[in-house]
């Protein structure tokens, strides 16, 4: 469903460049519940967020369900994420003016349903990731495990194809860290969402299915898990 | 050297009162090298920050070496943590607009030290750290983990008495995670700096000697390891 082709991601830091993803090539299916594995600054935000269309390669393809993604204008792209995407960034990106419970319905904002169904909905994930308390909390008013907790429900939400997942359990404890790792895996089993998730945690890379992994931008291993 | 008595903190939001830490009563020795440990949540932050006298309690006293420091005044406060304390904060607070050379040195600004001595010295730590190539990335140049440890060289710098770390190694892999301790024990043992921890990682517990649990906002448990 997911074609990376020849992706290069090359940045100009002054006269140095620095090639922070070289020649990549990845095919990922629907379904499938992937990690991205590697040390600090291998690439693997930079690989996630152009697998996502939130960055373009300096060179080389992106296909979706046999789409180039490279040749679309940002407005579309823009749609197309909102509808096929959902995104838990490894620094949360929560709206600061916003609650808990507005962050995570946020997505939904833009739909036909009503603000009725989207709160029931928005409190029914933040109980389910053992926020249900803290719905009206703004974000600096929770705990950086609960802010990535409410960017995870956030993600979830509007039902994605796809959901790419940055270090979502970095800030967690293990028991808090589990019951993440567990809602990814019920979507992924009883949606067949794709899940992609970058990490160092070895307990969340255990329970993937295919492990990739990489170093200084190249991948250096793909396998079944 | 440091003495929490009785420390309570709430948050008031809306109508409801969140007790973030109550009573809290805990003496620290020079040299000690500690974790606090507890589930997303349970109130380290809001502790780490009260010890390292960023935030006030609502009510109760903190004592270093025997002076109250809850009537002191916030310019007094704001001298004395810049001489005396260092922060490796769980988001980091790097200064975006200056490089990592520049947030490393930026603690020695305001002292005698010539610009070219604060400079080597920085440098020199980002190399310990291992980034030594990165020294003129700002901090959206850098990858997650490479921008904690900047955090953390920028902690260290002015050889501060009490370094207060929160998840430092929440965005590093095993390796590089294991770096960072080595750099926390090795400050600990041959500068006699107390570091305190807090952290939901396992191999940074087990390398600590003496271990602080908190739950709920309360002490469970305080034990040499
Ligand atoms: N400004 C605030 N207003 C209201 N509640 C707050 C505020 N700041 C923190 N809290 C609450 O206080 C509790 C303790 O937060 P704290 O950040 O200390 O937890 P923590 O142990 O550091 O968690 P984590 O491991 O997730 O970082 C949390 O339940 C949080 O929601
Ligand atoms: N805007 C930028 N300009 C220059 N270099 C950058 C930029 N963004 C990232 N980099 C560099 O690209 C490399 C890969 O970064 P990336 O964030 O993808 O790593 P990562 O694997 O996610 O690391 P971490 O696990 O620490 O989050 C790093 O060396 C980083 O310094
Ligand atoms: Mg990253
Ligand atoms: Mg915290």
């Amino acid at each position: 469903i997911l074609e990376a082709k020849n992706i290069q991601k090359t940045y100009l830091l002054g006269k140095t460049e620095l090639h922070a993803l070289n020649n990549i090539s990845l095919s990922l299916e629907q379904s499938e519940l992937i990690s991205l594995v590697g040390p600090s600054g291998s690439g693997k935000t930079t690989l996630l967020n152009i697998l996502g269309c939130l960055d373009s390669p300096s060179s080389g393809q992106l296909f979706f369900q046999g789409q180039n993604m490279s040749q679309k204008k940002e407005r579309e792209l823009a749609e197309f994420r909102r509808t096929h995407f959902g995104y838990i960034f490894q620094f949360f990106n929560l709206i600061p003016v916003l609650t808990a419970l507005e962050n995570v319905a946020f997505p939904l904002w833009q739909t036909r349903l009503s603000r009725k169904e989207i709160n029931k909905k928005a409190s029914q994930i933040l109980e389910i990731i053992g926020l249900g308390k803290f719905a009206h909390h703004k974000p600096d008013e929770l705990s950086g495990g609960q802010q990535q907790r409410v960017a995870a429900a956030r993600a979830l939400i509007s039902d994605p194809q796809i959901i790419f997942a940055d270090e979502p359990t970095g800030n967690l404890d293990s028991q808090t860290g589990q019951q993440m790792m567990e809602l990814l895996k019920t979507i992924n089993k009883e949606k067949g969402t794709t899940v992609v998730i970058a990490t160092h945690d070895s307990r969340v890379i255990s329970q993937t299915r295919r492990i990739i992994e990489i170093k200084d931008g190249e991948i250096r291993s793909d396998e079944k898990n």
